[in-house]
Order: C-alpha cells, then structure tokens, then sequence
C-alpha cells in the first residue's frame, strides 16, 4: 500500500540520513599479544581487522551492496512478520594482511593471508 | 562432565589456514619466545617484511613478492669448521623434508655475504654446491654481485629434481681472508648463509599470488 509508504516517508527520510546506530565499519586495532599469538608472530606489530556494526535501515540505500533477498527480508520484517529478523549487518569487502611468522624449527615465515581485514559492510 | 569428544566425531570442517598454522606451526607457548630467531636472517626477513607491507600488514602494492610464502630455513647446525691458514671451509646442509604439500615451490635461493670486512683485513666467500649422485659440484653466481651487504644464488634447479623435490640441499661455504692476519680467527659463523624458498601456499585462505613485478634488466 504504497499510500502509507508515502505518508510514512518523513521518518524514512530521516532513517536515511544515516543514524550513528546504522550498520557501518568501526576501528578495533588489536596486537597479537592480545590475541595470544605475539610469541610467533614477530610482524606486523599493529593489526586493525576492523568490524561491523549496526542496524540495517529499513530502506536499504543502494551502496549497502545488499542482495534482493536482503531488500525482501527487510519488507518481510516490517509488513509481514517481525519475528524474521532485519538483515545482519555483516562485511562485504576484506583485504589480505602479510605476517612475520617464527616457525618451531627456528626457521622464518612470511605469508599472505587474504580476507584479514574488513573493508566496507553490507547487510544481508 | 562430557566424555572428551573422539576426533571421529568432531565436524571435518577444514579449520582456516591461519588457524591451522596457529594450531600446526605455533611452536607451544611453554616459554617459547620469537627472540629465539635472532641475527641476520631475522633482520633480513624483517627487511624483506618491510618492503612486501605496511606497518599495518597490507601488502604494498606494486611491491609484491610475487607469492604468498618466503620461507627462510636456516643450515643445519653443523660443528663450526676451524680455519686453516686464510682459508675457513664450512659445509652446510639445509634439510627440506616435511614441507608442506601445498606449498608449491616458485623458487630457491641461497643468501650470504660475498665479502666482510674485518678490523685489518676482507673476507672473500663462495658458495660451494657439493656434488651429490644426481647433479656435480660447482660454484654459485649470485645474481648481483652487490659491493655490500647480501647476495642471492639461485639454487632452484638444484631442489627439484626429476622424481619431485630433494630432501636436503649441501653447500660448503668457503673463504678467504684478504689481507694482514687478524690476533683471532674471524666470526664467519655469525654470518652462515640461509636459503630462502618462493612458495606458492595453495590453501584456500592464503592471498593469491601477484604476478611478479617486471623486473626492468639493466
């Protein structure tokens, strides 16, 4: 019923002026010693794998990425029943990271790991 | 109280290859310290580090190694040979069982230093391969011949042999001291060559490997 779609747009309009609680990409630098594993792994000293947080708008702007079903769950949760949930707000692009590694032997690694950082979020 | 679960039963989900190498590679944390790699061949990876990434970790641009693994493996500890007269012959041996198969092997070279300056005199090195059954000794060219500082040998063809890759690489490692004599015998132990391995880790979770930057030949 597109009428109350309409009748409704204010608050969809300011939903999409991106509230701070939108599904969006945070900061969380972490070392190695925090994760346990800084008594092999001698490099990078500073690591940021980011994450994502937030909830997805109700009106899924068009540089979310997000799939059709996403677009229909959101609809689902909102017209049809709320017990199926919004579309999670998770990471849509990652990039590698390389890592200085000491192997049990003594001898020395360096590896590219992909997908080690998030780079952008989307909601599915 | 639940019965430890039985390896059967738990779930044949491959973990992540970094998780893997967390529970394969990471030496136990009983005391272990990465101060345990030390001297040259850690300031060279480090230095090799610093070029392939950031101080974040990503890997530079343009600047790629040109695969997602350099495994640096030290000479097996062999008894430091004394010198005899100028000349100082240490034989090296690098073993290379119990790589893992899904590191493919791109390339192999041997880093040492070509020359050393002592307090009254230089050191000239070589290396040596020693022949084995399948290939005849014969001296390394490093690729460049650097003033200072490393130099790198191609080895490659010499790891991987007709039936797959060889179990251990011999070297010998042969100096001369150019110059008057020095009141002690000089430190070449400190500098014992290492071999550096290119390889292709084909697990899924490890970046696909650049194609290597052009190298523009002089």
């Amino acid at each position: 019923d597109t009428g109350t779609l309409a009748y409704d747009l204010p608050s969809y309009l300011r939903e999409q002026g991106g509230d701070k609680s939108d599904c969006s990409l945070r900061p969380f630098p972490v070392s190695f010693a925090q994760l346990g594993w800084d008594h092999w792994i001698i490099a990078p000293h500073r690591y940021n794998p980011r994450y994502c947080k937030g909830a997805c708008p109700r009106l899924l702007r068009y540089d979310y990425h997000a799939p059709n079903h996403a677009v229909v769950q959101s609809f689902v949760h909102q017209l049809v029943d709320a017990n199926v949930p919004r579309p999670s707000c998770v990471p849509y692009r990652y990039s590698p990271i390389s890592v200085l590694m000491i192997e049990r032997d003594g001898g020395i690694l360096y590896k590219e790991y992909e997908n080690m950082i998030a780079e952008s979020c989307t909601c599915r | 109280n639940q019965s430890p679960l039985s390896p059967g039963s738990l779930p044949a989900i491959p973990a992540l290859p970094l998780l893997q190498a967390l529970q394969l590679r990471a030496p136990g944390s009983q005391g272990w310290r990465a101060g345990s790699a030390s001297g040259h061949p850690l300031r060279y990876m480090l230095n090799l580090y610093r070029r392939a990434a950031d101080h974040e970790g990503r890997p530079r641009h343009g600047r790629s190694l040109g695969t997602n693994t350099v495994r640096l493996v030290q000479a097996s500890s062999h008894r430091d040979q004394p010198w005899a007269g100028r000349w100082y012959v240490q034989p090296l041996t690098y073993h290379l069982e119990g790589q893992p198969e899904a590191e493919h092997l791109l390339r192999a070279t041997v880093v040492y230093l070509p020359s050393l300056l002592l307090a009254h005199s230089r050191l000239l090195c070589a290396l040596e391969l020693v022949a084995t059954g399948e290939a005849p000794g014969l001296l390394l060219n490093p690729a460049t011949r650097p003033r200072h500082g490393w130099a790198e040998a191609d080895v490659t063809p010499y790891l991987v042999l007709g039936n797959g890759s060889v179990g251990s690489l011999v070297l010998r490692h042969v100096c001369v001291r150019a110059g008057r004599a020095e009141g002690h015998d000089a430190p070449v132990a400190l500098s014992h060559p290492f071999l550096l391995l290119y390889l292709n880790d084909t697990r899924a979770g490890l970046a696909p490997p650049v194609a290597e930057p052009r190298r523009h030949r002089r």
